[in-house]
């Protein structure tokens, strides 16, 4: 829409095009959209060709829609910091905790990856050939046990061993199953008890490419196990993941890292200026 | 939902009377909302709505009929039209080799969609064999191992330093040499953006030639649904999709977005975690899911 002369309402139109298909949803645009008409009209600039002035307003308006102080990922008062990852199937878990070890590893920090997926074929072997390549150690459970008490040993087995973070992977879950959902209660439970103040991070972690459905899962993982932030994997793709400006002004739960890939360095911290620009290209 | 808004908006007509422009107006605003709510893609949405503005504009109400429901059976007709109309089957030539290739994004769902293929054509009478073609996903092939195995049916591979052409190559022989006369070749999750992903699966398609090419497609994505089968279309001439995780509650309008781009049939829902998990997909179900 940069090639359009002057603002006017089928400017707006084209943005309301581009909001909608960048995945941020009915509701989310039609407030911004209506923002944004509110401020062509308070300053007077319908007709005007400043078209930077009404693309730095809306980004300006989802940029505090998005703002958050807890950025960064917590850590407990002593060691081990815990986080436990959680989401639907597929969306990128397990690669996460891969590249959150290898991340720790190279700030210095001894990292225990957790595979508490007992459940999907192949999944633990997944999870060591990333243990592997983090060069970082690995708590491994039995396939087919029940994953609390994977959760349970690994907790203690990292008090013991001096690690700075322990990350728990977890099985794939849809959020409408009610007794995965418990499984996955009962495993935050246990590792509060275990350790009181963790987990330190529940970290949700959503593909860049899923629709509104997303504002769901937030909703129903937070509900069952309390989500301190999210992993939006992916967005080395065409997907813009505008879910999570809807995400963000609802639940107040803020992103935290991006998947820009398959390889073991493609993690970086969430960027709300570059998530802004790339809205828009 | 849908229905309750209409009622208020053609509540109160009359019988003999035609459906009122305003009124229609305000139900296509109505549907617009529901669909862009359900991750239609917006430019279909566009085409949907301008559709059923036509066709209700032209509804005479009819005795005992009430106009809400008139309109409600024409959007549901719609839908059901551009989902398909009835459900497909896929049609095999019996006794004859089928080649058939997976594929789509990262996390979709193929490698557990290829076994429970697998399956269900064994219960057709055919002779399944699974090919190990991804060479990338760390354990992939493993986690391919394991699924066949849970459903007894035998799986190729070549480890990982071999391309995946040659993997359905050689695996095509192990086929013919056993009798098996039904070949699905398991490939790696790829961006349909991702240059060099795309010219290895279509190295692959243009040595193996499959019979299929089938796109699998998580039900939950959102508008980027266009994007990915378009260019898988476009790169590889697809045959129909498979539409996965329909246990979960995402209302599915990616399904509209993969029928309209690609012409092709959905053929199968992936509707859970195990390997039974497998249905036809059925275009009625599925616009009644996407218009809540
Ligand atoms: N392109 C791209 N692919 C990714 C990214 N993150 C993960 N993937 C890929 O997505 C697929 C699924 O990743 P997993 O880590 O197995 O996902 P998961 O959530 O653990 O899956 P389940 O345990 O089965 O629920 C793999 O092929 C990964 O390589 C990313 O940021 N970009
Ligand atoms: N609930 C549910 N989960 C499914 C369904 N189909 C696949 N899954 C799960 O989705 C996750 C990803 O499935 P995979 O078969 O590994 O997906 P993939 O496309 O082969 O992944 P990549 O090879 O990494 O691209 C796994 O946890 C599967 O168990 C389904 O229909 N319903
Ligand atoms: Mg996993
Ligand atoms: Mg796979």
């Amino acid at each position: 829409f940069q090639r359009r002369g002057k603002i006017d309402d089928d400017l707006l139109d084209e943005l309301e095009e581009t909001l909608i298909t960048a995945d941020i949803g009915v509701e989310t645009t039609t407030r911004l959209i209506d923002h944004l008409r509110d401020q062509v009209k308070f300053q007077k600039k319908k007709g005007s060709t400043d078209i930077n002035w009404l693309t730095d307003t809306l980004q300006s308006a989802i940029g505090e829609m998005i703002a958050s102080e807890n950025r960064s990922l917590k850590t407990g008062t002593e060691k081990p910091s815990v986080y436990l990852v959680v989401g639907v199937n597929g969306v990128g878990k397990t690669t996460a905790i891969g590249k959150l070890a290898w991340r720790f590893r190279s700030e210095g920090q001894k990292a225990l990856i957790v595979a508490a997926d007992t459940f999907r074929a192949a999944a633990i072997d997944q999870l060591a050939i990333w243990a592997d390549r983090a060069g970082c150690d690995i708590v491994k459970g039995e396939e087919g046990v029940d994953p609390s008490s994977v959760v349970y040993n690994a907790v203690h087995a990292a008090r013991a061993g001096q690690h700075d973070f322990v990350i728990i992977d977890t099985a794939g879950r849809l959020h409408n199953r009610a007794n995965l959902m418990q499984e996955l209660g009962k495993m935050a439970r246990v590792i509060g008890r275990e350790f009181p103040g963790a987990p330190h991070e529940t970290l949700l972690v959503l593909d860049a490419s899923t629709g509104q459905n997303a504002l769901q899962q937030a909703r129903q993982f937070t509900d069952t196990c309390g989500v301190t932030g999210i992993i939006l994997t992916k967005m080395d793709g065409t997907a813009k993941g505008g879910v999570i400006i809807g995400i963000h002004d609802q639940l107040k739960i803020p992103v935290k890292f991006i998947g820009l890939g398959e390889k073991i360095d493609d993690l970086e911290p969430f960027e709300p200026e570059a998530f802004l620009k790339a809205l828009f290209e | 939902n849908l229905q309750s808004r209409f009622a208020a908006i053609f509540g109160k007509l009359r019988s003999g009377k035609r459906v009122d422009e305003r009124a229609v107006k305000e139900a296509v605003r109505e549907v617009r909302l529901a669909f862009l709510e359900a991750d239609v893609n917006y430019q279909a949405t566009r085409e949907f709505c301008r559709q059923i503005e036509e066709k209700a504009l032209g509804v005479q109400v009819l005795a005992g009929l009430n106009p809400a429901q008139q309109v409600i059976k024409i959007v549901y007709d719609t839908m059901v039209e551009m989902l398909g109309g009835e459900k497909q089957n896929l049609t095999l030539m019996p006794g004859q080799q089928e080649r058939i290739m997976l594929v789509g994004l990262q996390g979709s769902g193929k490698t557990t969609t290829a076994a429970k293929l697998a399956a269900r054509l064994r219960q057709d009478g055919r002779k399944p064999i699974l090919i190990a073609g991804d060479i990338h996903r760390p354990a992939a092939i493993k986690q391919l191992e394991v699924v066949g195995k849970q459903v007894g049916v035998p799986v190729f591979s070549m480890g990982t330093d071999v391309d995946p052409a040659t993997i359905a190559k050689e695996g095509t022989k192990k086929a013919k040499a056993d009798d098996l006369d039904t070949i699905i070749l398991d490939t790696a999750g790829r961006l349909h953006i991702d240059e060099q992903m795309m010219a290895e699966v279509k190295r692959v398609r243009e040595s193996w030639h499959p019979t299929l090419t089938l796109l699998v497609v998580d039900a939950m994505v959102g508008q980027d649904a266009v994007n990915q089968a378009r260019h898988f279309h476009e790169n590889l001439d697809l045959d129909g999709t498979i539409l996965t995780k329909l246990d979960g509650d995402t209302r599915g309008g990616a399904a509209i977005s993969v029928r309209y781009v690609t012409g092709k049939p959905i053929y199968f829902a992936g509707t859970g975690e195990k390997l039974s998990d497998f249905e036809f997909f059925h275009p009625d179900r599925m616009a009644s899911r996407i218009l809540g």
